[in-house]
């Protein structure tokens, strides 16, 4: 993780995973 | 042409035409309409009102309706135009439409900073990024040292703020994330193409006679 961008740590987060909204 | 008779009946508030939020996004009536199934699963899911409040939203992203999660709060205050603590099916529409893989980029990118631009004051602060990466090694029980995240931190800004103030402008955003094209992979739902096919049952429920694809 020390080599990534903190905002591609970020976008690592459950919370952003949107795609979950689709799962029935 | 573009003649559209509508039987609006027995519909929720705030459920606006399919017609004109087609008009309005980049999803099509078909699609608005198959939208409009998933919008009535996920907002009767605690109180059925036609509405989605946020444990609603919290259970259709994590199963889990007590799951506090900063993250969610950005994406739940961002879909919530209208600042009334609940998401009506208008703003679930327009709000999805920036992630369609056809919407453009710019709109992505504009989602994207208003998301990490916590305090809404038109800069993504320092501070405001230690406090998501500090919220994410919570949520994903990663550990690392405040050595280590001041570097993240300070790698970051170098590359982003280049003006050197301390903060990153909307302008030094977009030149950021179009040298960092995978910032924005969080910004598309492929499932948003194929939503007529995941949600069939729209065609028996469909307001709209003439369906326009």
């Amino acid at each position: 993780p020390a080599a990534m961008n903190a905002f591609e740590l970020i976008s690592m987060s459950q919370g952003l995973n949107l795609g979950n909204l689709f799962e029935k | 042409m573009g003649c559209f008779s509508s039987k609006l009946t027995n519909q929720s508030p705030g459920h606006e035409n399919p017609v004109a939020l087609a008009a309005e996004t980049v999803f099509s009536v078909s699609e608005v309409e198959a939208l409009y199934e998933l919008f009535k699963n996920i907002s009767s899911s605690v109180i059925d009102d036609g509405l989605i409040n946020k444990e609603e939203f919290q259970l259709a992203l994590f199963k889990n309706s007590q799951k506090e999660n900063l993250f969610a709060d950005r994406v739940f205050y961002l879909f919530d135009v209208k600042r009334r603590g609940v998401i009506d099916f208008g703003d679930f529409v327009r709000s999805l439409s920036v992630f369609h893989p056809n919407a453009p980029r710019e709109d992505k990118m504009e989602f994207a900073f208003k998301l990490y631009d916590m305090d809404s004051t038109g800069y993504i602060e320092r501070e405001e990024v230690k406090q998501m990466l500090i919220a994410l090694l919570c949520e994903s029980e990663m550990k690392l040292s405040d050595e280590v995240i001041e570097s993240i931190l300070d790698k970051t800004f170098e590359e982003a703020d280049t003006d050197r103030d301390g903060r990153i402008s909307r302008d030094e955003w977009q030149n950021f994330v179009s040298h960092n094209p995978s910032l924005m992979k969080i910004m598309t739902l492929p499932y948003l193409r194929d939503i007529t096919t995941t949600f069939p049952s729209f065609v028996f429920n469909s307001a709209v006679d003439d369906i326009a694809t």
